[in-house]
């Protein structure tokens, strides 16, 4: 088991640091280390990561964008080790901008190729880089309602306001 | 393996029977606030055999039926069917088209069916054990999960690892 | 100190049902009350939140965004009681909806008269209500740095991308 | 009372000392994610009076100060000053401009001012002690303070209303 474990921490760590670079720049470097390496199976595990040129102390020194890629890189290198059938993502985009939306969107159309995603959001450039919606609906019914969006129809709307 | 549909009657603001279908690539889920945009992902939860009413947003499990509104009144059941291709074989069953059916009465009697069939709800969660979402997945992501990753609530980075490895 | 703590109670709770009707819409209903009307001075207060039509048990009930809204509902309130002399929010529209933002907006540009207000913001209809921007970057120096944004310089800059 | 400008220096990522004037109205301050802007909002606090660390979102006092790249290193002091025009007499003094400044060393020491003249914190806390503006103010908000609300953590709806009353 405790091999198992490692193994598996090792591989999620290598994942880890590709898919971090991917999303950051580079020259921005991260890690994952156990804190307890002598007792893998209870271990805490640290977080580490170092956008250019900063020196931040723990994680929690760095902005709410980048905490948020932080965390959805190791998502990311988690699901690469066994990669889900689907993922599901409520949001997480609101605190990235424009720039971190466009790579977090870019490595999704990558392993959109193994899986399927489903984007819950209310940003423009994330529904750009969706390949169907669904619009939900609700009115004053209290009663939630669901059309098929038509991505151009919504461009043109869009322009209009 | 491949998620087809996903079909909504009685759940959360979904009083209407709503049907989605789903392809290959990417789907948007989009609309104002309040429409009902993350109680489909509860939905999703819920069918694949969410227990802790926690992760569902409710105080209990009776909270997740439809409650009623001014003009409609609320409903006695709620039901979730998820229906997937067993492409690649991921799931452990010897069926092509797989369909998991929940149902949750306001009496507390939940009934779940696999392909029909009734099972328990044990049969469910086994079923997804080892695909990567089953409960705890790290594969169905909101900001209150990114923030517990970054705060290591409850040993969350840990229970991450051990539902991949 | 009881009466003046129920005196200022009650104009809050006032202004909190006026400030939700302005920032949800009309037929939704709000209310504030304490848990021990008897004991106002250590009593838990109360927040009730129904938009039209839906019958939420709790404002755990309700969305992110319509928490978020309820929230700043709140947060009005309690500065109509008492307004400072400037309002800072950062990055409190990201859970909102392009609706909701603009009301969000409006509602500041009215108590712009009477307070400066200061909006961090990652979105573009915010930025177009403002007033005059100030730019933060950073590149890969660790170091910020300040230019004041010209909005029309941003808008010919957005329609290229 | 109007905010008139704000100036720093040394303070997390501001290493150069760095000026913003105010204007009456609103003013948007953006930017991509990590460049600083959040940190403009915890110089104001600071300035302001704030004690508690973790509302400045650290761990000690010391880790406001610019801590230094690869190419540069790290400062000795932070300081934040912030001027008003004292218009209204909201301001318990009888200057028309107040300029409030916060010096803080590596060493441990700070050092308080008010328009020039050395002063304690506590002088300057209660200069903006019935002005809406002073700690745990319902005046700068984030969305970590939209949760606290919601979850009524640690009372914190009752210390805002007392903060107002
Ligand atoms: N059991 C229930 N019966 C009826 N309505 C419910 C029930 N549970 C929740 N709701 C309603 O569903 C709405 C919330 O839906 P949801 O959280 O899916 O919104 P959303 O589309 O994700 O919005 P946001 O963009 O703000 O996150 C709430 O207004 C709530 O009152
Ligand atoms: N003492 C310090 N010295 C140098 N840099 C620091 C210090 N404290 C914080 N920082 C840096 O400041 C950056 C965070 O800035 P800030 O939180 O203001 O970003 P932001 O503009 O609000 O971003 P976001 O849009 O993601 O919220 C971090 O990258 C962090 O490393
Ligand atoms: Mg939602
Ligand atoms: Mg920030």
């Amino acid at each position: 088991a405790t091999d198992l474990f490692n193994q598996a921490f090792s591989q999620i760590r290598d994942n880890f640091k590709k898919v971090f670079q991917g999303l950051f720049r580079e020259g921005d470097t991260c890690d994952l280390q156990l804190t307890e390496p002598s007792n893998p199976l209870d271990s805490k595990i640290d977080i580490n990561a170092k956008p250019k040129g900063k020196r931040p102390l723990t994680i929690n020194q760095l902005s709410g964008g980048e905490k948020t890629l932080t965390a959805i890189s190791l998502l990311f290198a988690i699901y690469l080790l066994k990669p889900a059938p689907f993922c599901i993502f409520d949001e997480v985009d609101a605190p990235l901008d424009d720039a971190n939306i466009d790579k977090f969107n870019q490595i999704i159309r990558q392993f959109s190729a193994e899986s399927q995603f489903i984007l819950v959001t209310h940003n423009k450039r994330t529904m750009a880089a969706t390949n169907v919606m669904y619009g939900v609906t609700m009115e004053n019914t209290g009663v939630s309602k669901v059309l098929p969006v038509d991505l151009m129809a919504l461009n043109l709307a869009d322009e209009q306001n | 393996m491949q998620l087809k549909s996903l079909e909504i009657y009685g759940f959360k603001s979904f009083a209407d029977k709503t049907k989605f279908f789903f392809d290959k690539g990417i789907t948007g889920v989009v609309g104002p606030n309040g429409c009902g945009k993350s109680n489909i992902v509860d939905a999703i939860r819920w069918a694949l055999g969410e227990q802790k009413t926690k992760n569902l947003r409710s105080e209990k499990m009776e909270n997740i039926i439809f409650n009623g509104t001014e003009k409609r009144k609320r409903a006695n059941f709620a039901e979730v069917s998820l229906t997937f291709e067993n492409t690649k074989n991921i799931l452990p069953t010897d069926y092509h088209t797989v369909t998991i059916s929940r149902k949750f009465y306001r009496s507390g009697d939940g009934e779940y069916y696999l392909n029909g069939v009734a099972c328990r709800l044990k049969d469910i969660q086994n079923l997804f054990l080892d695909t990567g979402i089953g409960s705890d997945s790290y594969a169905i992501i909101e900001l209150k999960m990114v923030d517990e990753i970054l705060n290591d609530k409850e040993n969350s980075r840990r229970n991450l690892f051990e539902e991949a490895a």
